[in-house]
């Protein structure tokens, strides 16, 4: 029997094995645009694998997006599956998406700690990590988004394998950062990098391993200013915005320290719902009207990063 | 599988610096096992911690003693689990 993407229910949560049989449907009904890449493989051997949206040409210019590097995080793995199906499906008709794409690629990694999203549906609902042995340590995993080398290792991570915030013994330690590493990094040409987290409503700019605003702060603030107003206007979600550091905490060794130290100015994160009611367990209800707000903000980051070529 | 009954996550409020380096501090205090969902970051900005049943008491001593304020978020993490679950099963079906 043939697959389809209509019969997947983007208003549940979803195992791996579940999204990564989507994915498949996906790039089946849109050949012409969307492509699976595997970029790496777990510490437990998972394939890492990324959604690859082109129109066509040559190492275009590209977004990276991810999603679920922290595996409880389960708004954001869902928001990312349909993120990607609305990608595809408003290619041709959304004027600005079929901008971005006739010039530029995106590249959508929906589970970006796949050992740690498997764990969560298997033995422990709670787990952020990955699911990596740390020698002389009982405790497993590394904090994912504190493994970066940028900063890696300063105040605002943690030493201690059992800490939720655990750095890792060296930065990229974790296949998962350093499959993302290579690729972004063999690509070259990567314009805009944006890592979906949850919760807490916020979207974020560098830096957050030091107080120090980035050079190109101004902008970044601007365009953050911009976004959250789109996303804030379906629904009057109310977020804040600002630098990692001086919105939240500081923080070392994230993805978006790391890619705009790497050249990529348009490097941001989002913190999606809850409204401190649910945390990591928000109900399904909210899956699709999370991922609707945060498509007009993505919009915005990425339309910014068409018109703006560097 | 790992079983939440009884734990609980609070919303805590810090209102000063002091307050938030002993909220960090708990984190390292490997014994209570806690789990910041949310970290504290600022006085007035909310921080969400989950509690295992058994460091419920020293937890709530200890922010109280402290003049830390606090409120239940999560009655029983559990329940939400098994209720998600449901959730789960029901598409599947």
């Amino acid at each position: 029997t043939k697959r389809s993407g209509s019969t997947f229910n983007f208003a549940s949560y979803h195992t791996i094995d579940e999204i990564y049989d989507w994915m498949d449907t996906l790039v089946a009904d849109h050949p012409d645009l969307v492509s699976k890449l595997q970029i790496g493989q777990s510490y437990e051997n998972r394939s890492l694998y990324v959604l690859k949206f082109s129109t066509g040409g040559s190492n275009r210019s590209a977004i990276w997006l991810d999603t679920g590097i922290h595996s409880r995080e389960w708004i954001t793995q869902a928001t990312g599956a349909w993120t990607a199906n609305k990608i595809a499906e408003e290619y041709g008709q959304d004027p600005s998406v079929t901008a971005v794409l006739d010039s530029m690629d995106i590249f959508l990694e929906i589970i970006a700690n796949p050992d740690g999203f498997a764990y969560t549906h298997s033995s422990n609902r709670m787990w952020r990590k990955t699911r990596s042995r740390n020698s002389g340590s009982l405790c497993v995993g590394v904090d994912p988004n504190r493994n970066w080398n940028a900063g890696f290792g300063v105040a605002g991570a943690s030493r201690n394998p059992c800490s939720e915030t655990y750095h890792g013994p060296y930065a990229n330690s974790e296949p998962e950062v350093k499959a993302i590493v290579d690729f972004v990094n063999n690509h070259g040409n990567i314009k805009a990098f944006i890592s979906i987290h949850s919760y807490s409503q916020l979207l974020l700019y560098p830096y957050g391993y030091t107080r120090t605003p980035a050079p190109d702060q101004r902008e970044l603030h601007e365009i953050s200013k911009k976004a959250v107003a789109a996303l804030s206007s379906l629904y009057g979600t109310s977020y804040q915005y600002g630098s990692i550091y001086t919105t939240i905490y500081q923080a070392s060794g994230s993805s978006v320290d790391w890619s705009y130290n790497q050249g990529i100015k348009y490097s941001f994160t989002f913190e999606l719902r809850d409204t401190g009611r649910y945390g990591f367990l928000l109900p399904a209800s909210q899956i699709i009207p999370t991922a609707q707000e945060t498509w007009l903000a993505l919009k915005v980051i990425m339309q910014h990063t068409l018109n703006h070529p560097y | 599988e790992q079983l939440f009954v009884g734990d609980q996550v609070l919303r805590i409020t810090a209102s000063n610096e002091e307050q938030i380096a002993l909220l960090r501090a708990l984190d390292e205090q490997t014994e209570l096992q806690v789990d910041f969902w949310r970290h504290p970051a600022s006085p007035g900005h909310p921080a969400d911690l989950r509690v295992p049943f058994p460091s419920l008491q020293a937890v709530k001593t200890l922010l109280e003693s402290n003049g830390i304020s606090y409120s239940i978020m999560i009655q029983d993490l559990q329940k939400l689990v098994d209720e998600e679950k449901k959730a789960m099963a029901k598409p599947s079906k």
